[in-house]
């Protein structure tokens, strides 16, 4: 039985670097996993490949007819991944490009037979129908939010709780990529509790992220001793057994403001 | 002859502050002033008018006739505010919303007759056909960008340089919100250069800017002696000229990577 997870959380809080070192320790362990960045920067999937890959919907704009080499490549301990893309600019929406690659993956491509966990990687910083697509499918098991102690990632994950609740989604944990703010831990402990979940990975902020980065590997495959790639492992053991996913139950903005600010 | 001036930006980065100070300034010079905004977080005139509005979503969303005092309020010397409001969280399109709401006030309210400057205030963490609205609706005569010398603002910024090129709009300057980043000045008059614009203004952080925000006021009305409010008042004239508005030329991702490195 395939596992579907989604993994949300403000630009720039860290889902791609997580999600792809969740997908590196899944697949140490043994698991066939696919990475699909959803989010339009495209860069989901850098440090398991090593560079940027196309994205389908550059492709599609091109006109040419896909097959599934052109758009999926394997990486690090076969991890394969595919970058959606964005949309045209000021133009498009988003969402449809993320619609339009889960069809393809579905129809034309035998890919989700081959997998044990497929990582979806998604921007949370707007909940519009566009970014839920993964969700709407019906393919989503459980979703992450990623946030730190600061209020405009915690608004952030507390809106992307609004659009699980209305979608009737269950929320599978909150993971805390710290910022070293001021009682950060503490923070996002209540916040998770508040929403009716539990904060299930505290990922200190490290250097050997960044430098691993740089290089164009994850931590797991660049510094496989650091302190860091534990957490990330201890974060992929909870992935694959997601069990007590639930369906959040968001705050209004006032009790929200009262628990961010320290 | 009425303004349209869309102000893009990160999420957090400073627009909503950023923009209901220039509102404040022009208004206190006189200029008859309407605030849009088309953020879903919906707190783009709270310290204009000392507490958040209704939005047009939600009272649309309850099924009323909406008239134009039910969704427009006046606040500091005048300034008009309208908070469009976000979508269902996880289905609605908040770009749907922004174009609801300018039908609305082109068709029933008359207050673009009846104001000199337009300040939308929208997100640009998603370019997508949503955010654009009011450009496509060919209403913005010029936009600005705000953005600070770190990476996700600055991708951010030149991701809106691609819809605004896209779609033929031009951009009227580059706003530097300080983080007090190292070497922040250089970077972001570089961008601003690169794409063909100029940095129109480097609004100092400081603690007054949030001690108002706390209070429910601008700086400009609640502490206009401070130097950061001689720099809104700037940031107001060069809106009310907004003469060297053109097309933007974006950065790839090679020359922009290297930009922001300092
Ligand atoms: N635990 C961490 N310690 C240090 N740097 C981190 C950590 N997690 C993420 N980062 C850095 O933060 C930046 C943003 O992360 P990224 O995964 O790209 O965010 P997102 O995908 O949410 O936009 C990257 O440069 C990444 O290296
Ligand atoms: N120049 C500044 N100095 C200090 N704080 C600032 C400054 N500009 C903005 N801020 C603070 O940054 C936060 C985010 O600003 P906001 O205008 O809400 O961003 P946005 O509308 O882009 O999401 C607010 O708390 C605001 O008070
Ligand atoms: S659904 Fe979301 S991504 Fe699509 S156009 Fe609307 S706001 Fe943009
Ligand atoms: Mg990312
Ligand atoms: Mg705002």
């Amino acid at each position: 039985h395939i596992k579907h997870i989604a993994i949300y959380g403000k630009g720039g809080i860290g889902k791609s670097c997580t999600a792809s070192n969740i997908a590196a320790a899944c697949a140490e362990g043994g698991s066939r996993v696919l990475v699909v960045g959803c989010d339009p920067k495209s860069d989901s999937t850098i440090s398991l490949i090593g560079h940027r890959i196309p994205t389908m919907m550059d492709l599609i704009r091109e006109g040419r007819e896909i097959e599934e080499s052109d758009v999926v490549f394997t990486g690090y301990r076969g991890v394969r991944c595919i970058e959606v893309g964005g949309p045209e600019p000021g133009v498009g929406c988003a969402g449809r490009g993320i619609i339009v690659a889960i069809d393809f993956l579905k129809k034309v491509s035998r890919i989700y037979d081959e997998v044990d966990l497929v990582l979806y990687d998604v921007p949370g910083d707007i909940v519009c129908g566009g970014f839920s697509a993964p969700i709407r499918k019906g393919l989503v098991s459980g979703a992450y939010i990623i946030t730190s102690g600061e209020y405009m990632p915690i608004y952030a994950a507390n809106n992307i709780c609004r659009g699980l609740k209305r979608l009737g989604a269950p929320l599978a944990g909150v993971i805390c990529n710290s910022r070293e703010a001021d009682g950060e831990r503490e923070i996002v402990e209540a916040f998770a509790r508040s929403i009716g979940s539990e904060m299930v990975a505290f990922i200190p902020k490290m250097a050997v992220v960044q430098e691993c980065e740089r290089k164009g590997t994850t931590v797991i495959e660049g510094a496989p001793g650091a302190l860091v790639a534990g957490v990330y492992r201890q974060l992929a053991d909870h992935v694959m057994k997601c069990s007590h996913a639930r369906v959040p139950e968001p705050l209004d903005d006032q009790a929200l403001r009262e628990l961010s600010t320290p």
